[in-house]
Parts: C-alpha cells; structure tokens; sequence
C-alpha cells in the first residue's frame, strides 16, 4: 500500500 | 532497493561509524554540535516508532536499530562521559534548537500525506532532519581548526541525503505512482543546506588545506 512503500525507506 | 537507496544508507552508516570512532577512541568531540545530535536522535525516534510493529525487512530492522542506538549512545558520550564533555564546546554550541522542533512539528500536522499520528511523526522527522544540521554547521563557523574526522563525519551525512535524492529519481522512473512530494522536498532543502559546507570541504580537499568555513 501507499504506506509500507513509503516506510520502507530509512 | 536499488543502488543509490543502499549507497545512501552505507554513507549514512558509515557517518555514523566515523563519529563514534572519534568519540569513542579519541574520546573527543570538539567541533561535534550535541544540539545536531539530539536532534537527530529526535529524528530516529519519530521515524522508527514503527520498528517492531511494522516489520520490512531483517536489513531494515538492523539499520533501524544501528541509527537509533549510536544517535542516543552519541548524545550520552557528549552529556555524560567524563573524558569526552570536557571537549564539548557548549560556549560555542548555542543554536537554539528547540525552536526549530515545534515548527517542524507544527508544519508536520498541516502538511502530511496521511493524518495519522505514524504518518504525521514520520512527516515531523523528515521536516526535523532537513533542519537537524543548522546546530552542526553554526559551530563549524565558530570552530577554528576543524579537525579531518569532523569534516568527514559531516561531508557523509551530507552526501548520504544527495543519494537518496537519486534513490527518489530512480524509483520516480522505475515505479508506478511513485509520487512524495514532502519526502523529495525536505531532502532537497536538506542537501542543499550543505552546499555551502560541501564548496569549503571540496576546496580543502583540492589544496589540500585545512578546512575552514567563513563566519
């Protein structure tokens, strides 16, 4: 989703 | 994860690896901003909240882990060790940073992509990190002879955002809807708050001379 991808950044 | 993304983090891994080094073997850290510090300690801990509870990957979880261990055990080292405060240059060390913390939280519940209290904290670390470096760089001004581990600590931390801007240009070109605006902007303001550091450290690289910032 539109969050883990964001999250799964450091 | 692509090349830029995994450069970036090793040069921020390795930032941190050479700030603990001078700390802990020279048990120094003149030239250090404690300010910058806990600031970046603040940083990791609004972004990691979700550590155990959002797992990505086993590499993601250790590099959360290293981040939040050295920012916390960096800021004790500079309270709290005997040998290493008396290096600490608190006269110097004067931003006030605690001004810039509330603003970044307050522009963190105005501009978010998400109102939830993960993604607004997770917003507030990326506008805090963008910031976290002005303490660090107000003391170089004041800091007379910077000293090589100093200078390289803050030239990785700098170039492991520039690589993360590439990360962001790849993924943009790579991945559908692949689209963060507050990300691509608090890292672009974020790397270019050192230009000017990154003009005076590749000028002492190239005449080979000690490297000095302008007040």
């Amino acid at each position: 989703s539109e969050d883990e991808e964001l999250h799964d950044e450091l | 994860m692509n090349i830029f993304r995994l450069a970036g983090d090793m040069t921020h891994l390795a930032s941190v690896l050479v700030l603990l080094l001078k700390i802990h073997t020279i048990k120094s850290c003149a030239g250090i901003s404690l300010k910058t510090q806990e600031l970046y300690a603040l940083v990791f801990a609004s972004r990691y909240l979700d550590i155990f509870t959002h797992y990505v990957s086993f590499y993601n979880t250790v590099m959360k882990l290293i981040f939040l261990g050295s920012a916390f055990s960096i800021v004790w080292y500079i309270r709290r060790h005997k040998l290493v405060r008396r290096s600490y240059d608190k006269d110097h060390d004067t931003f006030r940073h605690y001004f810039i913390v509330l603003p970044c939280l307050i522009l963190a519940l105005l501009i978010h992509e998400k109102f939830t209290f993960r993604v607004v904290m997770w917003t507030f670390s990326l506008y805090l990190e963008a910031v976290a470096i002005l303490p660090q760089l107000v003391l170089l001004q004041r800091t007379r002879n910077i000293d090589n581990l100093t200078g390289q600590y803050v030239f990785l931390l700098g170039a492991y955002r520039a690589l993360y801007i590439l990360n962001w240009v790849y993924r943009y070109f790579t991945e559908p809807h692949y689209v963060h605006w507050i990300t691509w902007i608090s890292g672009l303001i974020q790397t270019l708050l050192y230009a000017d550091f990154f003009y005076y450290y590749f000028q002492s690289w190239k005449n080979n001379v000690k490297l000095e910032l302008p007040a």
